[in-house]
């Protein structure tokens, strides 16, 4: 990360915004709920506040405009420029423009105005471009589905470095200890998985902090603390797969990926999904899995997906496909792992078997089937 | 992904890259007539930006290089002023 030289960002931790005006692309009650949901991601993690005014001058002036818009930085029309804002001081600092001759949107055709927002925030707080692909604050515009957004470390590390770290606890999502009562029960109808893995004729399921591990079918799943298996590997894991012929389990997250050889984590670990072939576009891996039966790897990501050559080490070309291409009866795909020769896809709280063979879905499961509840 | 200017032309990549490198990374003007000693002032910055942005450092309008130019992006120039 990097704030911006000689800016120590605001020196008061209640800051007042104001939407001036309101682009036609969206209702205005999704506009202020977009904005309000930008500033929440700042404010999860520092101690700063955001109270929205209606009159008089606030910290943080929110406007749409097009083109010239009297602070010398004119807009360019359609994509190039979408948004930008100021580093914190008086007057126009901290406010943020928007480019209203872009579609904006509270979904993902056009811009969608919350991602776009969350990143002008972070500026008009005092957090400069970052160089690491998946922060938030990397210059270019990248969709996220917003129910799934997480600041990334490294905008967590940027902001906290001007603010401190919010002092009243976050709404507990999971609790340090894997056995506290409110750890998330893999017994919950509606639990989704972030990854799925097999590791050793294990399955891991990757869940925020914590993993719950299958030993064997007949045996009781355990949870643990990611952190306590594997010090130096993030929470909140995206994609994982295991490659048995080199008894390694590859975690994801954002652009870059951390390698499990044998129960480690390598000392080269993490590395960059560039590195893989992956073009500078993505900038996260959904899912991945190694499939026996094509000898591939497949990297799903929104809509698409890779296939990788573990033998030669490069993604094959003619790639990214549709995902529905190849899996017929899916688009997008959340968590998988191979058993048993089928393939085994989580997307939202639906699990899909899959046999490769037959090219089709054979079985729709429960997303906690694996797991003895 | 939105429609974006022609691509595969020599002449129009550079423009191009020259207006981008201007805006986010404070290219002066005039650079491709400069004819100070030195490596050039464009290929610099385009060092400048290839290194910021994690992309393979050559100097050159690469195709991986203009890819990321095309992307929508913030406007806020990504070098200090």
């Amino acid at each position: 990360f990097n704030i911006f030289p000689g800016n120590k960002g605001w020196n008061k931790k209640e800051l007042t915004y104001r939407i001036l005006n309101y682009t036609p692309d969206m209702l205005q009650s999704e506009v202020d709920y977009a904005i309000q949901r930008a500033f929440k991601v700042w404010s999860d993690v520092t101690p700063l506040t955001f109270t929205r005014i209606y009159s008089g001058v606030s910290d943080i002036e929110i406007s749409f405009a097009a083109q010239v818009h009297n602070d010398y930085y004119p807009f360019d029309g359609p994509h190039g420029t979408l948004a930008h804002a100021f580093a914190p001081s008086s007057g126009i600092g901290g406010d943020a423009h928007f480019d209203e001759d872009e579609t904006w949107t509270s979904g993902s055709n056009g811009y969608n105005l919350f991602i776009v927002a969350a990143h002008e925030f972070g500026h008009s707080l005092g957090l400069f471009h970052s160089s690491d692909p998946s922060a938030l604050m990397y210059p270019t515009y990248h969709f996220t589905e917003p129910s799934e957004f997480r600041l990334p470390e490294d905008d967590v590390n940027g902001i906290q470095s001007l603010y401190g770290a919010r002092t009243a606890p976050e709404e507990p999502t999971v609790p340090e200890k894997p056995n506290d009562p409110s750890t998330p029960s893999t017994c919950l109808p509606n639990i989704t998985f972030d990854a799925v893995t097999t590791l050793r004729g294990e399955i891991i399921f990757f869940k925020e902090k914590t993993f719950w591990r299958q030993i064997s079918q007949n045996s009781e799943v355990e949870q643990h603390l990611i952190s306590t298996f594997w010090p130096t590997l993030p929470n909140h894991i995206q994609a994982a797969y295991e490659f048995q012929d080199r008894d390694q389990v590859l975690a994801f997250k954002g652009a870059k990926y951390w390698v499990i050889s044998g129960y480690e984590v390598t000392e080269d670990s993490p590395k960059s999904i560039y590195d893989l072939g992956f073009p500078r576009t993505v900038r996260k891996v959904d899912a991945a899995v190694y499939d026996d039966n094509s000898r591939k790897t497949y990297f799903f990501v929104n809509d698409n997906y890779w296939s990788y050559d573990e033998q030669k080490q490069s993604m094959d070309s003619g790639f990214p496909k549709k995902i529905v291409d190849r899996f017929p009866g899916l688009t997008k795909i959340r968590a998988a792992f191979q058993k048993d020769g089928f393939l085994y896809f989580f997307d939202g709280h639906h699990q899909y078997e899959f046999s490769s063979a037959k090219r089709r879905v054979t079985r729709l499961l429960k997303n906690n089937s694996w797991i003895k509840c | 992904f939105p429609a974006e200017p022609p691509r595969g032309n020599e002449e129009n990549d550079a423009k191009f890259a020259e207006e981008y490198l201007k805006r986010y990374y404070n290219l002066q003007n005039n650079v491709r007539q400069s004819r100070k000693k030195g490596e050039n002032p464009l290929t610099l910055k385009i060092k400048e930006m290839q290194q910021f942005l994690g992309l393979k450092v050559t100097g050159k309008l690469d195709s991986e290089t203009m890819e990321v130019m095309h992307q929508p992006r913030c406007g806020f120039v990504d070098a200090g002023e």
